[in-house]
């Protein structure tokens, strides 16, 4: 099944 | 110190109606060009950025930088003291531990005002990459609130897929499956209801219907909601408030193991 990924892996701190 | 007065007050109660199941806190940042909000929602999977311009308000003060941490669940219940049609004013002094709310009515006949404690909240601020996108598609809000609706009846997930005409929304679960095309629609003499799609690539992705319903609370703010989707890329889900600013989501998507 697919899996829900993490915002923080597209969008790192700035 | 900082103050702000929004002459429409009934903006800031439905920002804080479409963001407070989302997020339990955050950190409101003022500066002289504005009023915003970035915050994760706790389990990390959608972020909300509110930005509220300073020329959006009928009156606008920042002496300096300020970051003010509240809980969405009280904000929200001193905002719902005000009455749609009063203009509320913001005021807290620099290094305070409050804010002040003031409702007033448009006769100026009732005047309230509210405090609200501030919170020490330690936020991450995330970077956001100004991406160009494959699929950007406008469509009437009440439109993409009742399809996300309607299909979180028959699924929990939702796979969309943007071609040069149309938009479909596709979802599966055990009593069946279910599909919504919105055809791209420019019709001139009834703006509100347009449907644009603008497509540099086709693009299908699948997303958790929950946030997306959570997202579609933003309906009242806006004609349209703004959707831009790019391959393997968090959706984007704007919703532009006229003359003040815009209340944007993002959302990871799900992603085959």
């Amino acid at each position: 099944a697919a899996q829900q990924a993490s915002i923080t892996a597209f969008f790192g701190a700035s | 110190m900082f103050e702000a007065r929004l002459a429409q007050g009934a903006l800031l109660k439905k920002v804080v109606e479409a963001i407070k199941d989302l997020i339990e806190d955050a950190n409101f940042d003022c500066n002289s060009s504005g009023f915003s909000l970035q915050a994760m929602d706790s389990s990390h999977v959608s972020l909300v950025a509110l930005s509220l311009r300073a020329d959006g308000f009928e009156h606008y003060r920042c002496d300096r930088n300020v970051s003010m941490g509240m809980k969405l669940a009280s904000l929200s219940k001193i905002l719902k003291c005000a009455n749609g049609d009063d203009a509320i004013t913001m005021k807290s002094e620099d290094n305070g531990d409050t804010i002040t709310f003031m409702f007033e009515s448009p006769e100026q006949e009732r005047l309230s005002e509210f405090d609200l404690k501030l919170m020490d909240i330690d936020s991450e601020h995330l970077g956001i990459p100004d991406n160009e996108y494959d699929a950007t598609v406008k469509l009437p809000a009440a439109e993409f609130q009742r399809i996300v609706k309607d299909l979180s009846t028959i699924g929990d997930t939702v796979e969309i897929s943007v071609t040069k005409d149309a938009v479909k929304f596709g979802t599966t679960g055990d009593i069946g499956n279910a599909n919504i095309m919105c055809r791209q629609n420019k019709a001139a003499d009834k703006p509100d209801e347009s449907t644009e799609i603008d497509i540099n690539e086709a693009v299908s992705l699948t997303f958790a219907l929950r946030y997306l319903n959570s997202f579609a609370k933003a309906t009242p703010l806006s004609t349209h909601a703004v959707l831009k989707l790019s391959k393997e890329l968090p959706i984007l889900v704007e919703y532009h408030i006229p003359e003040v600013g815009r209340l944007a989501f993002y959302l990871a998507p799900k992603i085959e193991d």
